[in-house]
């Protein structure tokens, strides 16, 4: 099942990797940026974006026109398979509500479901659109049961679900994630 | 099949990204490197490393004392799924044949086989280290069919297994690589 796999190769090879790394690259930034920082005690988990349809976008401000990109924490580097000082980095966004507030958060969608989308669309690759979805969601239960028994992991992620059912609100995603940003405090 | 969706994932989100990029990469590098690159026209592909038994090293020269890491080639910046700029970067080694004649080439291993090597360990992913070979050979066909049909990875890179039977000899990895330079001329 390869969902069942990407969810793996998810959490060994990067989550696995990169979340007990987070807290400091947060605190780091925001010694770096404290005249335009309005973190304040927001958020230091990664919020890992699953949009069901498996439908990505290079960047979050081309979603919702309420999120807009704000800077890259530091980067990371490890040798890994050969490679040496691969770099593993995370972006920081600011996310207005419909006062206008704004919030800072270290957001991604979740990497793996660009391989999903793109092998339903591969006929060699052995599986079409209407298996995908299912796919989707095997990996998002896989991973999340593996997350949640993870003591390197606890605390310092937030599985966000995006149901495309909501796709004609332009401003969903600003909103699904500030909701989930507030159920925090 | 976790092998079938790794092979997929490697080279839809990464081969088929950076193979593209790698003869100006290497072109740019000896630029920068020719008071000290004795590159003259060797291989310009990626060599993949496969070894059958997913033992992955984070350092080429951690193998073989006849390897040594010279640089990496420029850094390849895409936006991927939410993280702006995320870095592509492949390292070049200096390899020594025995009369002591050294070549340049750009190695790494297989990464994915990292995530075959470890879930094979963790006794809730599902398969252990019987069945660790077999997803390793399914993946090398796997990726070797993926490869073979793609017009814009023809050519750029060179897929080359590691037997583990020869593990004994200290030199078994750079006479590999060496071979298969050699085989390209
Ligand atoms: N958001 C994000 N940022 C990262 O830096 C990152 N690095 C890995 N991943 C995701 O974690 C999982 C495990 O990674 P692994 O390295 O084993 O496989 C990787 C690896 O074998 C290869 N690959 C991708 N990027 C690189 C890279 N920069 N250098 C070498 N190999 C790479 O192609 C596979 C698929 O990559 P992605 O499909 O982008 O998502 C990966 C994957 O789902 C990342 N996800």
């Amino acid at each position: 099942n390869v969902a069942h796999g990407l969810a793996w190769s998810f959490y060994l090879s990067y989550l696995h990797l990169v979340l007990p790394h987070l807290e400091n690259s947060i605190a780091a930034f925001r010694a770096t940026h404290q005249a335009s920082s309005t973190w304040g005690c927001g958020s230091k988990k990664l919020l890992i974006l699953v949009p069901l349809n498996a439908n990505i976008s290079h960047k979050l401000e081309d979603e919702d026109s309420n999120i807009s990109f704000y800077d890259n924490l530091p980067n990371t580097e490890i040798d890994r398979a050969g490679v040496r000082g691969r770099v593993y980095k995370h972006s920081v966004y600011r996310v207005k509500d419909e006062q206008g507030k704004v919030r800072e958060c270290v957001c991604e969608y979740a990497t793996p479901l660009l391989t999903l989308y793109k092998m339903s669309h591969e006929s060699r690759a052995g599986f079409g659109e209407s298996e995908r979805r299912q796919q989707v969601l095997l990996f998002f239960r896989t991973l999340q049961d593996i997350l949640e028994h993870s003591l390197e992991c606890r605390n310092r992620y937030k599985l966000i679900t995006l149901n495309d059912e909501h796709e004609e609100d332009p401003h969903f995603l600003s909103k699904t994630i500030l909701r989930h940003l507030q159920q925090q405090e």
